[in-house]
């Protein structure tokens, strides 16, 4: 099992979101996690759902899921600022 | 805004399309909004658009109006009030109303107003204390572009410029830009070193900083000679002081940081009632909490002028070592300094050497910024619950505060975005950015950075009355910017983005990122070879039905650049004319690079478009 503070915080990029009216990107975004979190439930590494998801990944999740056919990118959340 | 607003030529007595500029909804991503100040009053304001379809949930003590239609936060913000000022103060730039009779104790008086004053305005707050979260700024794009708006205005961005897919602003900016809303984003202020820009998606604008003809100073006397500084000093210092370098007047720090007034460094008995020498601008800090009455720092950034928590002025190299050797060759050493003053500023507009410059580290055929603004001592609406400084001792509170950055230029980018939308509420959002593009003020070469020209100020500055009327556009579809994506991804990637079943070119008709219809025109060329490159490109027709442009080239003697056809013309609104730009060279040394320009000419429209050839291995 991962520890959880051995997870950061990442963005998963999945495109556009479809324009399915029954499309429930929470549901998705669990569904994804699922697949890949170990020792620990995916509604606790979810963070926010948008066209994407945010949430708390290992290094090995975080390769998992950037493998997954449904996903753009996986890259580590960056703090921005002020100019 | 006081004075930024006019010296571009948009003026309170310029054309306006009153309804339409009311129903112009701009967003604004930053540190949340004052809905107090009175640049957000919405007295004379109708119901929201129709369009729009937000939220106000600015959370606790935050109510919209018919000014601020919506507003929402993303954690860690507790609400949509701005506990910085930042966002409060681009918003106002952008579409704040007008508000006489304002100035900052004096400085930069008159009236302050947005680009466009009749637009609505919503407010999302992504930043908190330490910044902003890539997954805030993803959220906020999906809400914006759910809720209606038509321009995004960013005033954000990251420590250095990140691949399209890596980097969220690029994204939520593209998908905005699929919805019809064009984004305005600050190039950065890393200036002037090149490939600083972090602004670089070619469906965004990027903007500049540049001065105006109204600039603030400061003196600072010592002895017989007066020394001109700049920093934004508020202060009446009566009198004369004893002077004492930092490095003098600490005990408990290495010189280095004494020096500098670290944080720390000074002592109290040492400084008080006395003007502190630091060798760095955030000394005037550590000065204030030690208890000084005034500092005279080393100012790196000359062209800008610092906001001070006490009497301060910031000198530039040259005079500062007047005030190191002044200090070191006289008995007793005493200075005074002034309150800060305005002066008309002739050089005007000059990009600033704190903003960003290119080449573009992402994709280099496309020149970043795009444009510059107004962005060094803009005075905008500021909350008055907010200190003007961190200084541990400031008590001023005030409705209007002056600060300078990419992040002030943004906004008036945003706000001819949004007067160019006021008048083509139907153009795209490439439309719009090539009008303030094509339209936009030539601009001199800069002498504060190692790459200036295109590098620093993009197409020129903006010019809000001619971006209404640029003549002919560049436009770009998705389609245009999903062929771009497909250099860099796989189609099936390329799909997921574009959300249908594009599909990507074949590798001999792939082409590179120089053939995207963009309003500037760029090519990499390898250093010491002959060349020979062809660029098309394709404008629409948006002025007078029946039209005849012609080309012009500037000369340079380095290449030879021809256009084929020279003319074109036009039978209808909206028909598109497409052109070959041909450039031939050689030698050209490994890292130059070589400018010229394009004018497409109606007798009425210059349509101009920098044309840049860059060297690289």
């Amino acid at each position: 099992a991962i520890d959880h503070e051995d997870r950061k915080v990442h963005i998963v990029y999945l495109g556009s979101l479809p324009d399915d009216e029954e499309y429930s990107p929470r549901s998705h975004h669990l569904d994804i996690l699922q697949r890949v979190v170990d020792g620990s439930s995916a509604e606790n590494c979810l963070i926010r759902s948008f066209n994407g998801f945010a949430a708390k990944l290992s290094d090995q999740e975080k390769e998992k899921i950037a493998n997954m056919e449904e996903v753009v990118s996986v890259f580590p959340s960056r703090t921005f600022q002020l100019q | 805004t006081t004075r930024s607003w006019d010296f571009m030529g948009l003026k309170l007595s310029s054309p306006r399309k009153a309804t339409a500029e009311s129903n112009v909804i701009v967003a604004v991503i930053d540190s949340g909004i004052d809905p107090d100040s009175e640049s957000f009053r919405d007295e004379g304001f109708g119901a929201a658009p129709m369009k729009w379809k937000g939220v106000c949930e600015g959370g606790e003590n935050f109510s919209c109006n018919n000014k601020i239609i919506g507003a929402r936060f993303y954690e860690p913000a507790e609400s949509a009030r701005d506990e910085d000022g930042h966002g409060t103060h681009t918003a106002s730039t952008a579409a704040g109303n007008e508000v006489r009779d304002v100035s900052f104790y004096g400085l930069e008086p008159g009236t302050a107003r947005g680009g466009v004053p009749s637009a609505r305005i919503a407010a999302y707050k992504v930043s908190g204390a330490t910044g902003c979260s890539s997954e805030a700024i993803l959220a906020t794009f999906d809400d914006a572009i759910a809720d209606g708006v038509d321009i995004v205005s960013v005033s954000l961005g990251s420590a250095s410029p990140l691949p399209f897919d890596n980097d969220p602003i690029a994204i939520g900016s593209y998908h905005a830009m699929k919805r019809g809303i064009l984004t305005s984003n600050s190039a950065g202020n890393s200036g002037p070193g090149a490939g600083t820009v972090t602004s670089v998606a070619p469906w965004m604008l990027a903007v500049a900083a540049s001065s105006r003809d109204r600039r603030i100073i400061d003196k600072a006397v010592l002895g017989s000679r007066t020394l001109i500084g700049a920093s934004v000093n508020s202060f009446i210092l009566k009198g004369s002081f004893p002077l004492i370098y930092g490095k003098d007047a600490s005990s408990n720090c290495p010189e280095y940081y004494a020096r500098t007034c670290a944080d720390g460094c000074l002592d109290s008995n040492s400084v008080r009632n006395k003007i502190v020498l630091c060798d760095r601008p955030a000394g005037f800090y550590e000065a204030d909490r030690a208890g000084a009455r005034g500092v005279i720092f080393y100012n790196p950034i000359p062209d800008d002028a610092s906001l001070v928590p006490m009497p301060a002025v910031g000198l530039r190299s040259e005079d500062y070592n007047v005030a190191i050797s002044y200090m070191n060759s006289t008995k007793d050493p005493q200075a005074s300094i002034s309150k800060s003053e305005n002066i008309k500023d002739p050089a005007a507009p000059e990009v600033v050497s704190f903003s960003s410059r290119g080449p573009n580290q992402i994709l280099p055929e496309i020149i970043k910024p795009d444009v510059t603004g107004p962005g060094v001592t803009i005075i905008a609406a500021y909350p008055s619950d907010v200190p003007v400084t961190s200084g541990s001792r400031d008590t001023r509170r005030v409705k209007y505060n002056i600060l300078s950055g990419t992040s002030m230029s943004c906004p008036h980018a945003t706000g001819v975005a949004a007067y160019v939308k006021e008048f083509h509420p139907d153009w795209s959002p490439s439309a719009i950015k090539s009008a303030l593009m094509t339209t936009a003020w030539p601009m001199n070469h800069t002498t504060n950075s190692s790459c200036p020209g295109e590098f620093a100020y993009g197409s020129g500055h903006i010019n809000p009355l001619k971006a209404i009327d640029p003549g002919l556009v560049y436009d770009a579809s998705a389609e245009d910017y999903i062929k771009l994506l497909c250099l860099d991804m796989d189609e099936a990637r390329v799909r997921l983005i574009s959300g249908d079943n594009s599909t990507c070119p074949t590798a001999s008709e792939q082409g590179s990122a120089k053939d995207l219809n963009y309003p500037s025109i760029s090519a990499i060329v390898t250093p010491m070879t002959r060349f020979t490159v062809t660029i098309r490109r394709r404008v629409t027709n948006v002025g007078l039905a029946n039209s005849t442009y012609k080309a012009e080239i500037m000369p340079n003697s380095q290449v030879e650049i021809k256009v084929e056809p020279q003319v074109l013309s036009f039978k209808s609104v909206n028909e598109e004319k497409t052109f070959d730009l041909t450039i031939v060279g050689r030698g050209l040394p490994d890292g130059s690079h070589m400018s010229s320009s394009l004018v497409w000419s109606d007798g009425t429209h210059k349509v101009k478009s920098p044309v840049l050839v860059q060297s690289l291995s």
